[in-house]
C-alpha cells in the first residue's frame, strides 16, 4: 500500500 | 517550493497579520466572527501535530508557529481582552458551528488517505478549513457594511487558497505522483465559497464605493 506523501504545505 | 504557493503563504500571512493589527491597534473587533477564528484555531491545532515530529523545513515550522500563534491569540483578544471583548458582537454572531464541525469529523472517518490518527486529523482541517470562513461570511451579510480591514481580512484568506490552488496544478504537472484528491476538492469548494464575496469585494473596489454584502 502506497503512503500517503508527506505533508510538505501548510 | 514553487511562486504560487510561496505567494499563497505570504497572502495567508498577511491575513492574519492584518488581523491581529487591527484588533491590536484599534482595539475592537467589530465585524470580526470569534466562531470563525476559534475554527481556525482548530483547524491549525489539528493540521500541525507533527510539528514537532516531522521537521520539513525551518520555513515550514516557524509558519506553523505563527500561524498557531496567530489564530489563538486573536480568540484570545476578542474573548479576554478586557476592552476588545466589549466590541464583540455575540448577539449577530450565532452561526452554530457544531453543524459543521460535526459533518467534517464524519468526512474525515470516511474519506481520507489513511485512516490513522494524524492522517484523519489532518483531513479533518482540511475539510473544516473550507468551511471555516461560514460565520465570518454570515456575520457579514447580517451586519451589512463591513470596514474595509476586514474585507481585506476576507479577501486575502479567500485570495490564499485560491493561489493553493495554482500551486496544486503546477506540482500536478511537475512532480510525478503528485496526487492529492482531498485537498485539491476541499481547496476548490472553499474558493468557491468565497467566490460571491470576490465578486462584490471586485466591483466595490472598481466602482470606489464602500463594500455593501447585500441581504
Amino acid at each position: 500500500e502506497i503512503e500517503p506523501l508527506p505533508k510538505d504545505e501548510l | 517550493m514553487n511562486i504560487f504557493r510561496l505567494a499563497g503563504d505570504m497572502t495567508h500571512l498577511a491575513s492574519v497579520l492584518v488581523l491581529l493589527l487591527k484588533i491590536h491597534t484599534i482595539k475592537s473587533c467589530a465585524g470580526i466572527s470569534l466562531k470563525t477564528q476559534e475554527l481556525y484555531a482548530i483547524v491549525f491545532a489539528t493540521r500541525y501535530l507533527d510539528i514537532f515530529t516531522d521537521f520539513i523545513s525551518l520555513y515550514n515550522t516557524i509558519m506553523k508557529l505563527i500561524f498557531l500563534g496567530s489564530s489563538f491569540s486573536i480568540v484570545w483578544y476578542i474573548r479576554q481582552h478586557k476592552i476588545v471583548r466589549r466590541s464583540y458582537d455575540k448577539d449577530q454572531d450565532t452561526f452554530r458551528y457544531v453543524f459543521i464541525v460535526l459533518p467534517c469529523i464524519f468526512l474525515a472517518l470516511i474519506i481520507n488517505e489513511k485512516f490513522t490518527f494524524k492522517e484523519v486529523m489532518w483531513t479533518f482541517s482540511l475539510y473544516l478549513e473550507a468551511v471555516a470562513i461560514l460565520p465570518q461570511l454570515v456575520l457579514l451579510q447580517r451586519t451589512r457594511n463591513i470596514d474595509n480591514l476586514t474585507g481585506q481580512y476576507v479577501f486575502l484568506l479567500g485570495a490564499y487558497r485560491a493561489l493553493y490552488i495554482l500551486n496544486w496544478i503546477y506540482r500536478y504537472f511537475t512532480e510525478p505522483h503528485y496526487i492529492h484528491w482531498i485537498p485539491w476538492i476541499a481547496g476548490i469548494v472553499q474558493t468557491l465559497l468565497y467566490g460571491d464575496f470576490f465578486y462584490y469585494y471586485f466591483h466595490s473596489w472598481k466602482n470606489n464605493k464602500k463594500l455593501q454584502l447585500p441581504a
